[in-house]
């Protein structure tokens, strides 16, 4: 028996938002832990890590550890029925081939339930190892965003660099190139505006602009994000989810042959 | 030229 009830059911809404993209297919893991996923796209370049703590739940009920199989689009679907104000209760009995999503307006004069049909998945679960990363850069979700968004409009792929002097991001295309030099700026009025650049050595890494576009629809979920670099390893773009947990992308980089 | 490396080349099976 599992029944997981989330006060704040638009947090659930936007996780699925940010990662039925990249993830067509998922199980999601369910355990005294909390709610998690961990999933590759179809290609195998990109892997999406999730977790919802279970203390992050109003009420948190997983009698024995749970893989339930799910279409992330079909998950969606059903998500987006539920109000953004709407308490979402995830319940699952023991066995069952289904999966139920339960929506309270905040009122409770609305109640609805969406049954979805779950699916075996075969999928290997990878070993994340702990890395000591070369650099660390924080800096408004949206900012990046917006990054992403006018450097994939020129080239298909960027160029991450950190430097003393900043996170610099580059690309080539036909018509042309660009950099966009980022500097440290912690003198902001509110601390989630700045730009705060670890660096232990520097970096450079060149990534493909398509998955680094998926990645920022979890912009929502979070006003900042953290770039994790070193040399030769995936970059990890976390959105943290208030209180609760995360979203992890991990994107493999271009290597030069 | 650069060649797209996959998640697997870096994180092995749990």
């Amino acid at each position: 028996m599992l029944e997981l009830r989330l006060v704040q059911g638009s947090l659930l809404k936007k996780v699925l938002e940010s990662i039925k993209e990249l993830v067509n297919d998922a199980n999601f893991d369910c355990s005294s832990t909390g709610f998690s996923l961990q999933a590759m796209d179809s290609s195998h370049v990109a892997l999406v890590a999730l977790l919802l703590r279970s203390e992050g739940f109003e009420h948190y009920r997983c009698d024995r550890n749970l893989s339930m199989g799910m279409n992330l689009n079909n998950m969606a679907k059903m998500l987006k029925c539920a109000g953004n104000d709407d308490i979402i209760t995830i319940k699952a009995d023991d066995g069952s081939d289904t999966v139920t999503f339960m929506f309270e307006s905040p009122t409770q004069d609305k109640i609805s339930d969406f049954e979805m049909k779950l699916m075996d998945i075969d999928s290997e679960h990878l070993g994340i190892p702990e890395a000591e990363y070369d650099a660390i850069v924080r800096m408004p979700s949206a900012e990046f965003a917006r990054i992403c968004k006018d450097l994939s409009s020129i080239g298909d792929t960027v160029v991450i660099s950190v430097t003393k002097e900043g996170v610099k991001f580059s690309t080539k295309g036909d018509i042309g190139a660009a950099n966009i030099v980022c500097r440290q700026n912690t003198t902001v009025d509110k601390p989630d505006d700045a730009t705060v650049i670890e660096m232990k050595e520097p970096v450079s890494l060149q990534f493909a602009l398509r998955y680094t576009n998926f990645f920022t629809k979890a912009t929502p979920l979070s006003s900042t994000v953290t770039i994790s670099l070193s040399n030769e390893l995936p970059v990890v773009v976390e959105y943290k989810i208030a209180e609760m947990g995360y979203v992890r992308f991990y994107l493999a980089p271009k290597i030069e042959e | 030229g650069s060649k797209q490396a996959t998640i697997t080349k870096f994180f092995g099976k749990a």
